[in-house]
């Protein structure tokens, strides 16, 4: 008998082909509701080093795409942790890992219907684990933190190695490259 | 209602099961 999870996931895989579309290039893979299930596909595919700069992973709870412009997503944030290209080797895989753990182990306690899903984006320089929580309004702030913290101690981040969470709308109007963080542990 | 709840280690642990 497999073990069940408390939620269905989706696999999602965006693929940087110039040619097409950002909605063309996001495709979904598969889904998944139990354990035994995820290690099939967590074995069967390619790592998050291994992917070509310029692609993403995504894994969302079954109904909510990974985009902000879904409606799971439209007033919620990320938690947001860079990774330099140097420790892709080492700590990417590990890190996006641990992440999903998290994400289909439940382990936000009474905040587990708060997160959403999370992004691996592989890129030339820095890659960047996002994880996506549901709502960034600062009511929830302490609900925010306890995701964030929950983060930091699964991932073993030291003080110096921070996150940061920035609420999608400063994202996509961001100028330059860097959004406005709203809070950083 | 209840919450299923997997400990990392036993997610880990059924990695490797058949």
């Amino acid at each position: 008998i497999k073990h069940p999870l408390h939620n269905t996931w989706v696999l999602w895989y965006y693929d940087n082909d110039r040619k097409k579309s950002w909605a063309e290039n996001l495709k979904e893979i598969t889904s998944f509701s139990t354990v035994e299930d995820f290690w099939s596909l967590y074995n069967h595919i390619k790592a998050a080093s291994e992917l070509k700069p310029g692609s993403d992973y995504s894994l969302f709870k079954k109904g909510i795409r990974p985009m902000w412009e879904d409606d799971a997503n439209k007033q919620g944030g990320r938690w947001l942790i860079s990774l330099e290209k140097r420790q892709r080797e080492i700590d990417l895989d590990n890190c996006w890992l641990e992440i999903m753990l998290c994400m289909i182990g439940e382990s936000f306690e009474g905040n587990a219907d708060e997160v959403n899903g999370a992004t691996v984006n592989v890129r030339p320089k820095v890659d960047k684990i996002g994880l996506w929580t549901a709502d960034a309004d600062k009511s929830k702030a302490d609900v925010n933190m306890a995701i964030g913290r929950k983060i930091k101690d699964r991932l073993n981040l030291s003080n110096r190695q921070q996150i940061h969470f920035q609420l999608h709308r400063d994202t996509q109007t961001k100028s330059g490259s860097a959004a406005k963080n709203t809070f950083s542990i | 209602g209840t919450r299923i709840v997997y400990e990392r280690s036993t997610l880990m642990h059924l990695r490797n099961s058949p």
